[in-house]
């Protein structure tokens, strides 16, 4: 066997997103049911099922095309499945294979989802050619069993199954709906469109923070969400503030006094450092690229900081409504992004900002329907020329050919932000072209 | 010219997507015959046929057979 990964929890929620046209949905489901057993019954794992919402383990069916996925299938045959590694918890199976259950015809549905779910455990193929993480299809077996080595390399991944668990699990007798322990920190529901941080980070992924969680945020949907310190090692979650600056490559995170600094995902030496220039415990910070510059905010006030040049915070705090126009006092998060608009976010709420930094009309918006990708309430009219949602990788050209309409001019003119609105320098009303 | 011409594109593309060969990051697209012999080797070895490091049909017809699409850590190197 062969170890990829593993979940550091060991009670897992699944989903079954959909199910395959060539099989009835309760023979399908009692196959997939199935699969969780043959791992539940050999090691202390237990998987409960949840109808809506996140879940760590997703099953789904998708053919040669998939909004969600970037590796397609290819048609019935060849590559009948694949998954992620703990603790993604993907699992998708090609729509296009004929998936069976009791027969030796096609694709059995059980055994392939097994092995799917061996991966989503953390095992990777085995060498032995029978065993059920072999990469090869080995075809329909009546009485299919896990080989030893599968055993072998899902207790060396969770440990052996103790007796007590096992008279637990007989008592309860529900197979796929054992309790499932809460979370030391609870999981945070993106559609609740709270949040602690939001970042422009590096190679252009939006990252979102709330609790010990951060995910991504992407034009066709939400990352999976991971444990912050999973990501950067040694950050506490509950942060107060995080910015990403491509000027220096540094990722500052905020938290009560203290601020950290990554390059990527790997903290630089001396961090965490005390904060004693600004206040501690800061609402939110952006990185503006017109002038280069990092704002920190909190409560009605900001610091506008040159990375690179010696700090001279005498003339700071200054009024944030000064400067940008429209926005709430104490923001939950803030950040520029890569349509070349500031957002502020607040409770459940989010404000676009044009190139003078006032507020557009219209705003705010519900962050969970625009930003998270979650079903409205009610149907919002879609955003005039407004938030065409994230793009999925990197700049989407379209977005900013649309959104941006910045020339050359009106980027290579250094605003020193530090002056009032009404200054000349921040009158610039885009020009016909810009 | 182990693969002979029909077969090289698809066996390379096989050896590739699971993990036997190690795509160079550098390097010119084209593999190396030993490179190619070492990586179909080490594939009828995990998949219990006889080891020729010749494009054999055994060896093709296991290529055909419906599978994970998970990478194979089979080949020590290409999993470094």
């Amino acid at each position: 066997y062969l170890l990829l990964g593993r979940w550091r929890k060991k009670h897992l929620t699944f989903r079954i997103l959909n199910l395959p046209s060539t099989l009835p949905p309760h023979t399908a489901r009692a196959a997939l049911l199935q699969a969780f057993r043959y791992w539940s019954n050999v090691a202390p794992l237990t998987f409960r099922e949840v109808q809506a919402g996140w879940a760590d383990i997703r099953l789904s069916f998708h053919g040669r095309q998939s909004p969600y996925c970037s590796k397609p299938f290819d048609g019935p045959g060849r590559v009948l499945a694949h998954a992620d590694i703990p603790e993604l918890g993907s699992v998708h199976f090609d729509e296009d294979e004929l998936w069976t259950e009791g027969t030796s015809g096609g694709v059995n549905l059980r055994i392939i989802a097994a092995h799917e779910l061996g991966h989503a455990l953390g095992l990777g193929h085995s060498r032995y050619t029978q065993a059920l993480m072999a990469p090869v299809y080995a075809g329909y077996r009546a009485h299919f069993k896990l080989h030893p080595d599968d055993v072998a390399g899902i207790q060396a991944l969770y440990g052996k199954k103790s007796p007590e668990i096992e008279d637990e699990e007989e008592e309860m007798e529900l197979p796929s709906v054992p309790h499932v322990p809460t979370e030391p920190s609870p999981m945070p529901d993106p559609c609740s469109g709270e949040l602690d941080a939001m970042m422009l980070g590096p190679r252009g992924k939006t990252y979102a923070f709330k609790g010990n969680y951060v995910w991504t945020v992407t034009h066709s949907g939400l990352g999976p969400l991971f444990q912050v310190s999973a990501l950067w090692e040694g950050l506490p979650g509950n942060l107060d503030a995080a910015v990403y600056s491509p000027r220096t490559q540094w990722i500052h995170f905020f938290k009560g006094d203290k601020v950290w600094r990554y390059i990527n995902f790997k903290m630089s030496p001396g961090f965490p450092k005390k904060l004693n220039r600004v206040e501690p415990n800061l609402d939110a910070a952006l990185y503006w690229p017109f002038n280069q510059k990092v704002f920190l905010f909190k409560g009605s006030g900001y610091w506008q900081w040159d990375e690179l040049a010696p700090v001279n915070f005498s003339h700071y705090p200054k009024p944030i409504k000064g400067l940008f126009t429209g926005v709430p006092t104490q923001p939950s998060a803030a950040m520029s992004w890569r349509d070349g608009h500031v957002y502020f976010f607040k409770d459940k709420q989010y404000w676009r900002l044009n190139r003078q930094l006032r507020v557009e009309k219209g705003y705010p918006r519900d962050t969970a329907q625009n930003w998270m990708h979650c079903h409205p309430q009610t149907t919002d009219p879609a955003p005039s020329g407004g938030d065409a949602p994230p793009s999925a990788t990197g700049t989407d050209h379209s977005a900013i050919g649309t959104t941006l309409d910045t020339t050359s001019t009106a980027i290579d003119t250094t605003l020193n932000i530090d002056h009032l609105p009404g200054d000349p320098i921040l009158d610039i009303t885009p020009s016909a072209t810009g | 010219w182990a693969l002979g011409p029909a077969g090289k594109e698809t066996a390379v593309d096989y050896l590739l997507q699971y993990g036997y060969l190690q795509k160079p990051l550098e390097g010119p697209d084209d593999f190396r015959a030993e490179d190619i012999m070492e990586a179909l080797r080490t594939f009828q070895e995990a998949s219990e046929l006889p080891v020729s490091g010749q494009l054999d049909d055994a060896t093709r017809a296991r290529m055909r057979q419906p599978r994970c699409g998970l990478e194979d850590p089979f080949n020590q190197k290409t999993l470094k």
